[in-house]
């Protein structure tokens, strides 16, 4: 563990002195390995040690504390701040209804999401519609209506059609039925595919959701940067959602994201069933990445 | 790779950077140096192109692989096995689609009974491949879905049948004994098989796969990845840590979402692409 890690490294520091840029490389290195190994981006980890020595060379090492403990606290402190406040806040409509666009990469837990986000709504009072934009996944529509059904939640689908337009008229369809929430599901994609992002761009536009949110696998690994940041530009989303979270992934990607895009984490996945949502807590997310 | 001529200390960070951005991870991409290190003090090299081919040959290596020699006993037997989400379902299609143009019959197994539409998503995928697919209901108990697929491949002497199984988090104690009790179930049937367990795994994932691998290893006895979206920006530099830690190579990559989307392992290709 990183503190037992670091307890070794400045045991020799102990009871007196300061902090010095000498005396902690050691302890910054190990930490530096130690935020590698979750998956942390490798720029975002270069930045952070950075801001970690800025924060401790010059500080007193006191009686009361270990060394180790002192720098310890120091990252524990400066990963929480880095990873944001913790909000489940969603954009509503001033006239419902409030219209929440899903969007990803492929297989990160879009659909499985927007099962949870219905019934994490209704357990509130809400009444959601679920939206099927996924034209292309072989039962993707079938995948989203057995979810619906066992929430008994209504489902708005074409079949195969335009995304835009099944969006478009999902709205409509959610009016009629008086659903004050509308959550569209959409096909995963890949950040580089230029004809698919502009698809959910066009999907954006017409549809004007009032909330977007970028669902990433909780075991991504150095790419998160590129696909968060990529999905940032063309879509300005809201937030982000970590899914698997349930796994033993230490879950650096969350720490990436949030860095490089400035984006709330919101939601956390913790499970396949439509109960398995949890609120995103910064010292919680802390101490799992540094393991 | 580098356009350098000599082995320096900004040579070897540049290096660094390049493996643990492709999620080679920390202690792999020692050992990857280490031995670059040691072999430039053996060799003798003049040019830049010189160096170049050393640092890919010494990544290379970690990745070569012998073939899987699939007994010509029928039937052979897939078993597709990984974490949620990572393409099994439509890695199986394009295997399925790779077998058949090599003038194989294959059948299909619907053995993740659990996720909503899991069975729907395989049928459809069999009846665009003009492939049989054996199912029972959603919620029935895949272990009799294996039984039953086992039975009819023998029956109708199939060349190729290959299992779907539920993504399953490899921490679920429950989930991984059911998947031994799946394997049990094969083994029993016909002999020797399952002959090759794939674990899928996404090229966007980072170094939570090597523990993936080593439960699904213990479970199932994966002895082959099937390395996925590879079409995306992600490298899937894991798997070297996976072969160098665990011994199983990759033999199938996944680029794209078609079911001819689907490449055999080059790694010399995967190393280039690597140091893009
Ligand atoms: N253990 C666990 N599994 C999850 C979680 N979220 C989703 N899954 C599973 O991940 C797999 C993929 O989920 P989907 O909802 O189909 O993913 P998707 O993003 O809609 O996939 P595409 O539409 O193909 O891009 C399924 O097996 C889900 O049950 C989670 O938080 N924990
Ligand atoms: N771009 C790209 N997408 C892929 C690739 N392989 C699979 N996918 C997509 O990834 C998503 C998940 O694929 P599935 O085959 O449902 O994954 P799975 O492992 O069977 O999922 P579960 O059964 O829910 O665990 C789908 O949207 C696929 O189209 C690939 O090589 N490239
Ligand atoms: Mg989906
Ligand atoms: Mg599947």
């Amino acid at each position: 563990d990183l503190t037992g890690k670091l307890e070794s490294v400045l045991r020799n520091l102990r009871g007196y002195g300061k902090l010095t840029e000498k005396n902690i490389a050691e302890s910054l290195k190990e930490i530096r390995k130690a935020l590698l190994e979750a998956d942390v981006n490798y720029k975002v980890v270069k930045d952070f040690i950075q801001s970690v020595q800025d924060r401790s060379v010059g500080e007193n090492v006191l009686k009361s504390v270990t060394p180790g403990q002192m720098i310890v606290k120091i990252v524990n402190d400066e990963l929480i701040k880095l990873l944001g406040t913790s909000t489940t806040q969603l954009k509503s409509a001033g006239i419902p209804p409030s219209i929440i666009m899903i969007t990803g990469l492929q297989g990160s837990g879009k659909t499985t999401f927007c099962a949870k986000l219905a019934s994490f709504l209704q357990s509130r009072g809400r009444k959601p519609l679920l939206a099927a934009l996924d034209v292309y996944r072989p039962a993707a529509i079938q995948q989203l209506r057995v979810l619906g059904e066992s929430l008994k939640v209504p489902v708005y689908d074409e079949g195969i059609g335009d995304p835009v337009k099944i969006g478009f008229n999902a709205v409509s369809d959610a009016r009629r039925k008086l659903c004050d929430t509308v959550i569209l599901d959409t096909a995963g994609r890949l950040h580089i595919d230029e004809q698919m992002m502009r698809e959910l761009v066009n999907v954006k536009n017409r549809v004007r959701p009032h909330e977007i949110l970028f669902v990433a696998d909780g075991m991504t690994g150095q790419d998160a940067v590129n696909t968060a940041k990529e999905f940032a530009e063309k879509l300005d989303y809201d937030g982000v959602v970590l899914t698997k979270m349930d796994g033993d992934t230490r879950g650096g990607a969350a720490l990436s994201i949030r860095a490089v895009t400035g984006k709330p984490i919101k939601f956390i996945g913790t499970g396949e069933k439509a109960d398995a949502i949890e609120q995103f807590h910064p010292d919680r997310m802390a101490s799992r990445i540094l393991g | 790779v580098t356009g350098k001529r000599k082995i320096d200390e900004e040579l070897l960070e540049e290096l660094e950077e390049l493996l643990i951005s492709g999620d080679v991870g920390v202690e792999t991409s020692i050992h990857i140096l280490d031995n670059i290190r040691t072999r430039v003090k053996k060799e003798k090299y003049q040019t830049s192109e010189e160096l170049d081919s050393l640092i890919l040959d010494e990544v290379k290596r970690l990745l070569d692989f012998d073939p899987l020699n699939l007994p010509p006993t029928k039937p052979c037997v897939i078993l597709v096995v990984g974490v949620n989400g990572t393409g099994k379902t439509t890695s199986i299609a394009k295997l399925t689609n790779y077998y058949k143009k090599q003038g194989k019959t294959v059948l299909l197994a619907a053995a993740d009974t659990f996720r909503a539409a899991a069975i729907e998503q395989l049928v459809t995928w069999g009846e665009r491949l003009d492939t049989d697919v054996i199912k029972h209901h959603a919620n029935s108990d895949p272990a009799a879905v294996v039984f039953d697929a086992c039975s009819a491949a023998l029956s109708r002497k199939t060349d190729v049948l290959i299992i779907d199984t539920a993504g399953r988090l490899h921490t679920k104690v429950n989930l991984m004994s059911e998947l031994e009790k799946i394997y049990r179930i094969i083994q029993r049937q016909i002999p020797d098989a399952p002959h090759e367990t794939i674990l899928v795994i996404d090229a966007g994932n980072g170094q939570n796969a090597i523990n993936q691998a080593k439960e699904f290893i213990k479970a199932s006895k994966a002895n082959s990845i099937f390395l996925t979206k590879l079409d995306g920006t992600a490298k899937g530099g894991v798997v070297l840590g996976i072969k160098r830690e665990l011994g199983i190579p990759v033999r199938y990559i996944g680029v794209g979402e078609k079911a001819d989307d689907m490449e055999l392992f080059d790694p010399v290709e995967f190393v280039e692409g690597l140091f893009e």
